[in-house]
């Protein structure tokens, strides 16, 4: 409720409808109600980013409902990305090579 | 030069098919053995899908399914003389350490070795043009809400210095020029130059399991880690990426 005060996108009947059609779509159940009122609010959030992002985006991007939109940013970071990459994890430097015919070392 | 647009997807022997890992951290592999199979496709005209479960299971670091590097994937490519193919060895998207079955099957693609190449947009497109798709590594912050269209973001939306997802770099292009009616009778918008990557979610998420991005201002950190493998010899006659 307090997101839905702040944040913009869909009212909360909307919002039912189309986290509805999104379970559908993605086949999403959920172990009992607390988690499911847990992934409502997530999603919620996820759509209020992605009307950030396409606020602030310069090109012709189009966000919104996604496979990923009942997953907050760090459970989606943890499942589909990789570890980061930390600026000392390379023994190596930029010189290692572009190919013997463009001049490679 | 390289040409102004270019889409290895188009070429007879690429695989178009887009991968899912499911729950588990293997773009680095996924986007290694997809790298090898279009090498494979445009030098060697021969449509092979190779093994991504060898390259989680015989990992040197054994991180299997929390994340690896390209780099990583390339080596064990050497290190096992090849790759099986993705029909003997499948994909399960898990890991058990000491699980390597590399040695069990026949290897159906191989490396002679791989190269990291510069840091520069328009040289990434040069190589990409002559020789096929390459594997980079991206800040995937903003794919989790991607839907379609040219993401172009700001460091502020997407901090280039922070990258966490290996994706495989098909092809570039730019948009046709837009025209926006105004009161003074309108504006034609610039046309973005783009690249198109191939993501391992799945052919539901984006534009068909494809999204693009940017071209000429580093978006996400694409020119941090741009690996390939390389298979024959340096001298081999160049192809040319179809348009």
């Amino acid at each position: 409720t307090s997101l839905m005060a702040q944040a913009p996108g869909p009212l909360p009947q909307e919002l039912k409808e189309v986290f509805t059609r999104f379970q559908v779509r993605y086949n999403r159940s959920y172990a009992n109600p607390a988690e499911l009122a847990r992934r409502v609010d997530i999603f919620a959030r996820n759509l209020a980013r992605a009307q950030q992002l396409q606020d602030k985006d310069l090109g012709t991007a189009e966000f919104g409902v996604t496979p990923f939109s009942d997953l907050t940013e760090e459970e989606f970071g943890q499942m589909y990305g990789h570890q980061q990459v930390p600026a000392t994890a390379l023994h190596m430097s930029r010189q290692v090579g572009f190919g013997p015919e463009a001049g490679e070392k | 030069l390289p040409p102004s647009t270019c889409d290895w997807r188009k070429q007879e022997y690429i695989i178009k098919s887009v991968r899912d890992q499911k729950n588990c951290n293997c773009c680095w592999a996924i986007a290694a053995a997809g790298n090898v199979e279009a090498l494979w496709a445009i030098e060697q005209r021969t449509s092979v899908e190779v093994s991504v479960q060898q390259l989680v299971d015989c990992d040197r670091c054994g991180g299997g399914c929390t994340g690896g590097f390209v780099w990583d994937a390339f080596m064990t490519v050497l290190n096992y003389s090849g790759l099986a193919s993705e029909k003997k060895y499948p994909f399960k998207g898990t890991f058990k350490p000491h699980q390597c079955r590399a040695n069990n099957f026949k290897k159906v693609a191989w490396i002679r070795d791989f190269i990291m190449l510069q840091d520069n947009e328009q040289l990434i497109a040069q190589y990409l043009a002559i020789h096929g798709p390459i594997t980079v590594t991206i800040n995937s912050k903003l794919l989790q809400q991607y839907r379609k269209g040219v993401i172009k973001p700001t460091p502020d939306t997407c901090d280039p210095r922070f990258v966490n997802h290996s994706v495989l770099l098909m092809g570039f292009g730019q948009t046709k020029r837009t025209w926006t009616e105004t009161r003074q009778g309108g504006t034609q918008g610039r046309p973005i130059p783009y690249w198109i990557l191939k993501n391992s979610w799945g052919p539901n998420w984006g534009e068909e399991g494809y999204f693009r991005l940017h071209r000429g201002s580093n978006a996400c950190g694409i020119t941090k880690y741009p690996f390939t493998a390389r298979l024959g010899k340096s001298t081999v006659r160049p192809v040319h990426c179809p348009p």
